[in-house]
């Protein structure tokens, strides 16, 4: 199940639609300050269901939409899109026989979430059933946020303890 | 379920202890619990970087714990390796010998996880086998550009 | 006191919009009272990066939050010089074009104020007029070497 | 009033006394991870007065104090001294007549501080006198520790009427 594209229309500083193709195993993102990369785990965190704003450094849900530029006007909605490869069939269930996977989030200046499957509309649910068993999620030992990685080892020990219950 | 974090609990543990040396150049690290109730007990991490005397992680430099926690992740990965990793500029407390050190395990593990590196670093870059750059050419959009990494060797040298 | 916070307030605040425009090559920051009462209201930072929007400090990214903090550091001691300034690893989140600006301020600061900048970046280190490193040979106890510019340049390079 | 020289003896890392020569204004301190930088603005904070063991990433008072190592055995006490120059009279009162300055701090394996003004013993109240009005303490806006920068800006509007008040 690797991750094969990740689609950003909207999304904070990514106002026009912009696809990174990430075909290798081991990938570099790098760039100015403020240039837009840690936007990029946000844009993970959330589509795979995130619902507090504050762990997407906002106030409330729909500072994820385009807050416009000198050059732009505000957007009314974001969405992104994670496209991942699931040729070795990892996984099971109903989405077995899909050869491509791909998981998209919507919002509105409302605050309301669409989620889509392959193309179909379904609930959050369905987007966390998706990843239960893979080690992935929005709060994922595996998305490791900027700031806190000399912090992770002094949290309370009830703390780390809830991160290594996620890979069981 | 008690037995079930035990036995998570264990095989992390072990291969934190793997791990930690290969990221320090030697010394040992461990998970303690921190009661004996299994199924509240908290987790605890002790740390000895080689020829050091403190076992308490609160007195290790800004750079042990990141590394540290490095060691941490990936021994949990190695248990259950979610299909990709994300780390945003894990290496920026780091020297550059550890992160030499980081970058060959990163190696290693991206056989079987794929990795996404949010870096500003030279030799991280260097490391990367595709890299992106994001850039801000027009003020508050983001856009993506290719990175010649000639180029950003270039710059690092004047 | 209460004019007395507010004289201070005034100047911290002239001061910290034109050092934000020199480390950001623009844009505009300024301090805002949380209340009326001068004797308890608190104070918030609000800041624009040239060409965005957002005024919120949490929506800036890393490097950006420590920009706006030296900005911030710098007009204090605008007002109230102190003998000395210890800075540990404040450019560890920065870019390239930004320790160069980050730099160029110290540089000229430090015709006041004395620095001393704790950092692994080549770049500031080749902007200090003296060098000391701090090193461990026997593990476990500190000790001062000589750092030879050059020598850093050169290994950065391989 | 410049800096000179900081000595340590027995703080921290510096089990050997060890003295950083600060003739420059613009001085770089540079070294592998846990070579023990950091551990030489914890000693600054320290010989200001510091009384917080949290403060100085320890435990008790008595962990500044050498632990050990491989190849050492534990101390039992430690020392700081900062020298300053006083060539400018900046610092008033019973010491412009001083050409030089120092501050001094003992800890033994009791916990039990010691103070000294120009070699002279004195009370905690002594030193922190000497910096009332120079911008410089303990937790001054001078001494900006690893890690906390990119925080600074995000504290909460007392924590930074306070920080400010520091300059008044
Ligand atoms: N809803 C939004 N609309 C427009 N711009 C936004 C929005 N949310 C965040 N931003 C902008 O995105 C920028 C932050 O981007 P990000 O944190 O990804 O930077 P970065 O590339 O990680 O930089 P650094 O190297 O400093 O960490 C901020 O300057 C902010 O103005
Ligand atoms: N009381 C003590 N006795 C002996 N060693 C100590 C004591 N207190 C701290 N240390 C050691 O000092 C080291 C930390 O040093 P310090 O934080 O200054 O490193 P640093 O040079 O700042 O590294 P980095 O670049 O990673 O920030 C730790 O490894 C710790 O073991
Ligand atoms: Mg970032
Ligand atoms: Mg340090």
């Amino acid at each position: 199940m690797r991750l094969r594209r990740i689609k950003l229309a909207g999304f904070k500083s990514f106002v026009d639609p912009t696809t990174f193709d990430l075909p290798s195993s081991l990938v570099g993102v790098t760039g100015p300050n403020g240039a837009g990369k840690s936007n990029l785990i946000d844009a993970v965190r959330w589509v795979m269901g995130e619902s507090s704003a504050r762990q997407l450094r906002g106030g409330q849900m729909t500072d994820v939409i385009f807050s416009g530029s000198s050059g732009r006007h505000p957007l009314s909605s974001a969405s992104v899109e994670m496209v991942f490869d699931n040729n070795e069939g990892r996984l099971g269930g109903e989405y077995a026989r899909f050869s491509e996977i791909s998981i998209r989030r919507t919002v509105d200046r409302e605050g309301i979430s669409n989620y889509y499957l392959n193309g179909t509309r379904c609930r959050r649910r369905d987007i966390t059933d998706v990843f239960l068993g893979t080690g992935l999620g929005p709060r994922s030992y595996s998305l490791i946020e900027q700031g806190i990685i000399s912090k992770l080892v002094e949290s309370k020990p009830e703390d780390l303890r809830e991160f290594l219950e996620e890979a069981a | 379920t008690r037995s079930r974090f035990k036995e998570t609990f264990d095989q992390i543990n072990t291969r934190l202890n793997e791990l930690f040396p290969r990221l320090f150049g030697g010394g040992a690290a461990a998970l303690v619990l921190t009661g004996d109730d299994l199924l509240n007990a908290g987790v605890m991490v002790t740390a000895h970087p080689p020829g050091k005397r403190n076992t308490s992680v609160q007195m290790l430099s800004g750079g042990e714990k990141a590394l540290v926690a490095v060691a941490l992740v990936f021994a949990i990965f190695d248990l259950n390796p979610a299909p990709f990793c994300m780390l945003d500029e894990v290496d920026a407390p780091m020297d550059d010998a550890n992160i030499t050190r980081f970058c060959d395990l990163v190696h290693e593990i991206s056989q079987r996880t794929q990795f996404i590196i949010i870096t500003h670093n030279r030799s991280t870059m260097a490391a990367c086998h595709q890299l992106i750059g994001v850039t801000m050419q027009e003020p508050g959009v983001s856009r993506l550009v290719g990175v010649d990494l000639d180029e950003v060797e270039r710059c690092s040298v004047n």
